[in-house]
C-alpha cells in the first residue's frame, strides 16, 4: 500500500465524523 | 543470584543492557501474581508511586521503603470470586480498580483509602458479563459488557474519593468489544476492537459511533493496545496473538497500522515480531509510548521497540520458572515482570 491508497486525509477527521454520524 | 538468573539477552550486536535488574517483591502469603500494576499512593503527605500486586484472592499495595526496597502497606482480601486484572486509572491517586470473575469479568472493584475514618476499603462499581474495561484520563472507565443480545458500552466517573458519578452510555457496534484504547492527540476519541476484528471509534463526549474500519483477514482477534491521531490519520498498535507466522514478517506479535479514518482504508506502518530463531508465540503485553513488552509462549519476556519495528531486549525464563506476566509501571517505574509463583521482577529500561 502508499499513502495514495489511503484516499483523501483530512486533519479534521475527527470533528468532521462526530458531524456526520448520527447523535 | 537473581540478578544473574535475570540477566537479558541482546540482539543485534547492542553494545549497553537497556534492561537491568533492580529489585524484587515476593509475597510470602500468595502463590500465583495474577497481575501487577504501579499507582501513585499518599499518605501523611508524602506522594509515592507504589506497586500493587494481585493474587487470585487478595490485592497487595507496596511503597518503596529504601533504593531497591519494597514494604508491603496493606493487603485486601476479596471474596470467593477470583481477582482477573488490575485496571490503572491513570493520573489518579489512592485508587486502584480491579476486574474479578472467573473466564470473564463478572465485577469491578475500587480498593481505596479513606481519610475520613481513616481505614483502607474496597466499593463495588458494576457487575454484568464485562468483556473488556480500560481506564482513562480524569479518573473515568470505559467497558463493554452483554446482556441476552444487547451490548452496552459505558463510561464511570470517579469522584477523588472514588464515589462513582454518572455514567455514559456510548453507541455500541453490532460485534462485541474486546478491547479499548484512548486516541491520543484527539481529546474525546475512543478505539475499540472487536470480535470480528475491526476497529471502532467513539466520541466519549457525544457517545457517538464514528467509523467502523476493518483490520484484514490475516490477523484474526487484534487487540488494540494505543491509538494516536498524527497528520490527519489513525495510528493504532494492534497485537496478533492468532497471526499466522510469515515469510516476510517472520512472527509478528505486534504492528502498527495506519488507518484513514474518512476513508476506513488502512496500511500497516511496521511489525515487531519475535526474534528470529525464538520458538513460540505472543501470549500476553503490554503497550507504553514506543515500546511494547510480551510474555511469549516459551516463558520469556521481549521487549521491542515500535518505531524501529525490533526486538531490543528478551528475560528468559530462567530455573525459577517462566515468566507469567509483563506490565510498564508508571512514571517511567520500569518493566514489571511476575512469575507464576507469585514473585515480581523490576527492571530499569533505559
Amino acid at each position: 500500500c502508499s499513502d495514495s491508497d489511503l484516499g483523501p486525509i483530512s486533519l479534521n477527521w475527527f470533528e468532521e465524523l462526530s458531524s456526520e454520524a448520527p447523535p | 543470584n537473581e540478578a544473574e538468573q535475570s540477566t537479558p539477552v541482546l540482539f543485534d550486536g547492542l553494545t549497553e543492557e537497556n534492561l537491568q535488574f533492580v529489585s524484587k517483591l515476593k509475597d510470602s502469603s500468595s502463590s500465583c501474581a495474577v497481575d501487577v500494576s504501579t499507582v501513585w499512593w499518599e499518605a501523611a503527605g508524602c506522594r509515592e508511586l507504589c506497586v500493587v500486586t494481585a493474587c487470585e484472592n487478595s490485592v497487595s499495595l507496596w511503597k518503596p521503603l529504601a533504593p531497591d526496597h519494597w514494604g508491603k502497606v496493606y493487603t485486601w482480601q476479596l471474596g470467593e470470586i477470583p481477582v482477573i486484572q488490575i485496571i490503572p486509572l491513570l493520573d489518579t491517586c489512592n485508587l486502584i480498580c480491579i476486574a474479578l470473575g472467573n473466564l470473564e469479568i463478572g465485577e469491578i472493584r475500587l480498593l481505596l483509602y479513606s481519610s475520613e475514618n481513616d481505614s483502607f476499603k474496597q466499593s463495588l462499581v458494576k457487575t454484568g458479563n464485562i468483556k473488556a474495561v480500560l481506564g482513562l484520563k480524569d479518573r473515568r472507565l470505559v467497558s463493554s459488557s452483554r446482556s441476552m443480545q444487547e451490548q452496552e458500552v459505558e463510561v464511570v466517573s470517579f469522584s477523588e474519593t472514588g464515589r462513582s458519578k454518572h455514567g455514559q452510555t456510548l453507541m455500541p457496534p453490532e460485534e462485541t468489544v474486546l478491547a479499548f484504547a484512548e486516541v491520543e492527540g484527539v481529546k474525546d476519541a475512543l478505539v475499540g476492537t472487536t470480535a470480528v476484528n475491526s476497529i471502532v471509534v467513539w466520541n466519549l463526549k457525544t457517545g457517538q459511533l464514528l467509523k467502523k474500519m476493518h483490520v484484514g483477514y490475516s490477523y484474526p482477534a487484534s487487540i488494540c493496545h494505543r491509538a494516536y491521531s498524527d497528520s490527519g490519520l489513525l495510528f493504532v498498535v494492534l497485537s496478533h496473538p492468532h497471526a499466522k507466522e510469515s515469510e516476510s514478517c517472520g512472527n509478528p506479535a505486534f504492528r502498527v497500522i495506519a488507518f484513514n479514518p474518512k476513508t476506513a482504508r488502512s496500511t500497516g506502518v511496521i511489525f515487531s515480531s519475535l526474534p528470529p530463531g525464538h520458538a513460540g508465540r505472543y501470549v500476553e503485553g503490554e503497550v507504553k509510548d514506543a515500546l511494547a513488552a510480551a510474555v511469549l509462549s516459551s516463558g520469556a519476556i521481549a521487549v521491542w521497540d515500535l518505531l524501529l519495528g525490533r526486538c531490543t531486549a528478551l528475560l528468559p525464563p530462567g530455573p525459577a520458572g517462566g515468566w507469567a506476566l509483563v506490565r510498564w509501571g508508571a512514571a517511567g517505574a520500569g518493566l514489571l515482570a511476575g512469575r507464576g509463583d507469585g514473585s515480581v521482577c523490576l527492571y530499569r529500561y533505559a
